[in-house]
């Protein structure tokens, strides 16, 4: 059996080492299974139909490494400590994320104990504290004018109700203050009751 | 400005516009990028009313008519770098779909990459000044991803030196390809290439559909729009019949597979070329997912710092809803991961450059891994933003179902992806084949490189290791 890797859910790094056996466990997985079925099946296609869903599980957990993989590898060419310390957060949370998503993988994989799950999900918690002030300034650095968000729910002045129930005059329905239907179907309809 | 997100501001760890420059790529791109927001955003040819109070058809008339001025606009600023091309075009049409897109993002790269040098002669001048408008007819209405399965034909008469082509069932009718319904005069389109007796599977054609003088469709053409969508409201998503229409034999586009005047077939070096546009598609679709996600991310987190809503602590005003844990938790991972998606964005497409110029000095070696990871990726992105912008929309409660949101039209907008350039549980499979492939590989010892690498190490550790 695998030796057990030992996971520091607080170090980005443990965590994408933890990503990466799990994606391979999955696609070792997969294709043993493909073997199998192949020993039962009469046509290669059918063995391949038959273990798809193993299939497309590894080709998530795969992809999952390579998006945490790559994040983590960002943060090297990041030199503002300031930005370097809310991106790792940010990093941080979305590696602990994915785990509380597919515990059972990370679990079955020998990866993670149920205590250590716990941990995740406390770690999860306090990053959300953290990252709850930064929230604002982090879409701020998207920087989508007003005009090419085109929401009034996300106005940068955060103007919103204001600003909707303009938007709501403005509506088509609202050119008249009598529509025409009334005229030609409620006041006709009202007076026959 | 409201208080409270002004006092989100000054709550800041960082200096945005920093972090801003990051995401750009340097401060330069981030200067260049507001410069043409600006261009476009203050020019009074691309004002009109809200899109949400037109009708369909006022909205497409809407789009042409933007269109019509970006590409005037373009060739007179000489904005002509693609990305440039590509920021531009998001600020006239606020990141939605146009009628244009496949002629600028299909057509003439097709033109580009697959015609011979006569043949762009002929067609490219003509379609970079939109004398010829394209589009690129792939999907029939029976048939999407599995391409082999296309029906269309386009049959070699040697007698005339031309190709018939021909829709020869309901469901071999050309079906979904944007700007086909009203705006195209041309298409590309994929076809069973028969001569000689024998079938030698998909090749490219270019078919007249409308004539150029009149607009009218061409005899043996019937094309028009598919009806309303999910969204898409302004684009013509159209279809196409061919009813045995001829074609000069010049029209089928030879760089690579080409028919002899008699009617000869001659076989193209590689059937690894056509993975290149589609490659460069899925890598693109990687940086959609990055800023559909961070869009709706920005609309409901600055929401969530100004909607006030019932009591934490009994007795004191009605808190950001922000401040409540279950919001966080709804928002601040798919913040995290629109940030993931960016980068995974930027590194797909340094890594799709990289490699394209080592194809063009013949160098394959690399493209089965870039096709397999575009795939995967394509599919994991797409999947989870789209679920991510829903999560998004509900987060703002019942105003996020109001059209001033932006919300759903972000969905409608970016849903799609799911299902166009590769439906993406098949693209999951494609991945997995390279996976499954890779690991056999792997466990017969031989090294791997890229991101597969790893199942070297998983092979050595699963062995029996020594007590």
């Amino acid at each position: 059996s695998a030796r057990p890797t030992v996971v520091d859910v607080s170090d980005l790094a443990s965590l994408v080492e933890a990503y990466k056996q799990r994606a391979a466990r999955l696609v070792g997985t997969a294709a043993r299974n493909l073997q199998v079925e192949m020993q039962h099946s009469q046509r290669k296609e059918d063995a391949w139909n038959n273990t798809s869903i193993d299939l497309v599980r590894a080709s998530d957990a795969h992809c999952h490494y390579v998006v945490v993989k790559l994040f983590a590898a960002k943060l090297g060419e990041v030199g503002d400590t300031a930005i370097h310390s809310v991106l790792s957060n940010l990093a941080l949370l979305y590696a602990l994320h994915g785990i509380t998503q597919h515990s059972g993988d990370f679990l079955q994989a020998g990866l993670l104990s149920v205590p250590q799950l716990s941990l995740v999900s406390q770690r999860l918690k306090e990053l959300l504290r953290q990252l709850r002030a930064d929230a604002v300034p982090l879409v701020d650095a998207f920087d989508y004018r007003d005009e090419m968000l085109d929401s009034v729910l996300g106005r940068y002045d955060g103007n919103v109700y204001e600003h909707m129930f303009e938007w709501a005059k403005r509506s088509p329905l609202n050119r008249t203050e009598v529509h025409e239907s009334y005229h030609k179907y409620l006041k006709p309809l009202q007076s026959k009751l | 400005m409201n208080p409270d997100i002004l006092r989100e501001r000054g709550n800041a760890s960082f200096n945005t516009e920093i972090l801003t420059n990051i995401l750009d790529g340097g401060a330069e791109k981030t200067q260049r990028r507001r410069e043409i927001e600006n261009m476009v955003i203050s020019d009074p040819d691309f004002q009109h009313e809200d899109l949400n109070f037109l009708s369909r058809s006022e909205r497409y008339d809407a789009a042409v008519k933007k269109s019509a001025q970006m590409i005037l606009k373009l060739r007179e600023y000489g904005i002509s770098d693609p990305e440039e091309i590509y920021c531009y075009k998001s600020c006239v049409h606020r990141g939605r779909p146009e009628p244009l897109d496949l002629h600028l993002v299909m057509f003439l790269p097709t033109l580009l990459n697959q015609a011979t040098p006569e043949q762009q002669n002929t067609f490219f001048m003509p379609a970079w000044n939109l004398e010829i408008i394209g589009t690129y007819a792939q999907t029939e209405m029976g048939h999407g991803t599995h391409i082999r399965a296309l029906e269309t034909t386009s049959t070699y008469d040697p007698s005339t030196q031309e190709f018939v082509l021909n829709s020869p069932t309901i469901t071999s009718i050309k079906w979904w390809p944007g700007g086909l319904g009203k705006t195209s005069n041309h298409a590309v389109v994929l076809a069973q290439l028969h001569t000689q007796g024998r079938c030698h599977g998909l090749h490219a054609f270019i078919v007249p559909i409308r004539c150029m003088r009149t607009h009218k469709p061409l005899p043996g053409v019937v094309v028009g729009d598919i009806g309303p969508k999910f969204g898409f409201d302004e684009v013509d998503n159209g279809y196409l019949k061919l009813e045995n229409v001829r074609i000069p034999r010049d029209n089928m586009l030879m760089k690579y597979a080409k028919v002899e005047p008699d009617g000869t077939y001659v076989k193209p070096p590689s059937d690894k070329l056509t993975y290149g546009t589609m490659v460069f598609i899925r890598s693109m679709i990687v940086g959609e997912s990055a800023r559909a996600l961070s869009k709706a991310c920005t609309i409901a987190t600055r929401y969530s710092a100004v909607r006030h809503q019932s009591e934490l602590r009994p007795g004191e005003p009605e808190p950001q809803i922000l401040d409540y844990q279950t919001q966080q938790h709804k928002l601040l991972p798919l913040l995290a991961t629109a940030y993931a998606f960016h980068f995974v964005g930027q590194y797909m497409n340094r890594t799709y450059h990289r490699i394209t110029s080592d194809i063009s000095q013949g160098d394959f070696s690399e493209l089965p891994e870039l096709h397999a990871l575009s795939a995967g990726l394509k599919a994991f992105t797409t999947w989870a933003a789209s679920a991510g912008i829903e999560v998004c929309r509900m987060a703002c409660g019942g105003h996020g179902y109001s059209h001033c949101s932006a919300l759903p039209a972000i969905y409608v907008t970016f849903t799609p992806t799911c299902t166009y350039e590769g439906e993406n549980t098949v693209m999951m499979l494609q991945t997995a084949r390279f996976l499954v492939k890779s690991y056999t590989q792997a466990s017969a010892g031989q090294q791997l490189s890229g991101m597969v690498s790893y199942l070297n190490q998983a092979r050595d550790r699963l062995q029996a290791q020594p007590v």
